[in-house]
């Protein structure tokens, strides 16, 4: 299958989110 | 990025799930029993709300140390996913641990849950030694035979963390540092 890959930023993005 | 709407009643699963470690040298118990696991995640929003709440690597006691491995690996050199591999070194001077220690650690941790790696198969985890003596810290792999793989994961991390092309950092076996005599070179591998 595909591998979930995450960007720094875009999990630095999700630091905050409620 | 663009103008895209987060849905954040779904949340963000990871490839792997990961366990949070924590090591505190209790001379009545055994090394072993002196690794606690901490809690386990497989979303990014659950890897947040853990790591909002610890303390920063930079605040924790001397002689401690954070380990995050893939759920199921214990961080120690003689868990079958670990006993034919080895690990990055970071060696910190002691005033990287105002500086560099805390960033360091939060992007190797990003890497590793983010899957930024291409051979991300064969990390294992990584480990944060809060030293006196200068802090530390490894990402450990699980084959160091796998040379090609052990360098790419090499050469992304010193991208990510910004190390400057002057320094070098060294990957050292596992066994060859159990079996350590001397001073005998230390790497397998360095970029």
């Amino acid at each position: 299958g595909t591998k979930i890959v995450y960007e720094r930023n875009f999990l630095l993005n999700l630091r905050n989110s409620p | 990025n663009e103008n895209v709407s987060m849905d954040y009643s779904i949340k963000h699963p990871l490839q792997n799930c990961w366990t949070l470690w924590y090591f505190e040298n209790d001379r009545n118990q055994s090394w072993e029993k002196n690794q606690r696991e901490i809690a386990s995640f497989d979303t990014v929003e659950d890897f947040w709300s853990l790591y909002n709440h610890i303390k920063p690597a930079s605040e924790l006691k001397q002689g401690t140390d954070y380990s995050l491995f893939k759920k199921g690996i214990r961080p120690m050199w003689e868990d079958a996913a670990n006993k034919k591999g080895g690990r990055w070194l970071i060696s910190l001077e002691k005033k990287q641990r105002t500086n560099d220690l805390d960033r360091y650690w939060l992007d190797i941790i990003l890497c590793l849950i983010g899957e930024a790696f291409e051979n991300s198969d064969e990390v294992c985890g990584a480990v944060v030694n809060i030293r006196y003596k200068g802090d530390k810290i490894g990402v450990w792999t699980g084959d160091a035979s796998k040379g090609a793989a052990v360098l790419e994961i090499g050469r992304k991390l010193k991208e990510r963390l910004h190390i400057s092309n002057r320094i070098t950092i060294g990957y050292e076996v596992h066994k060859d540092t159990m079996d350590k005599t001397g001073s005998s070179s230390k790497y397998s591998y360095s970029v």
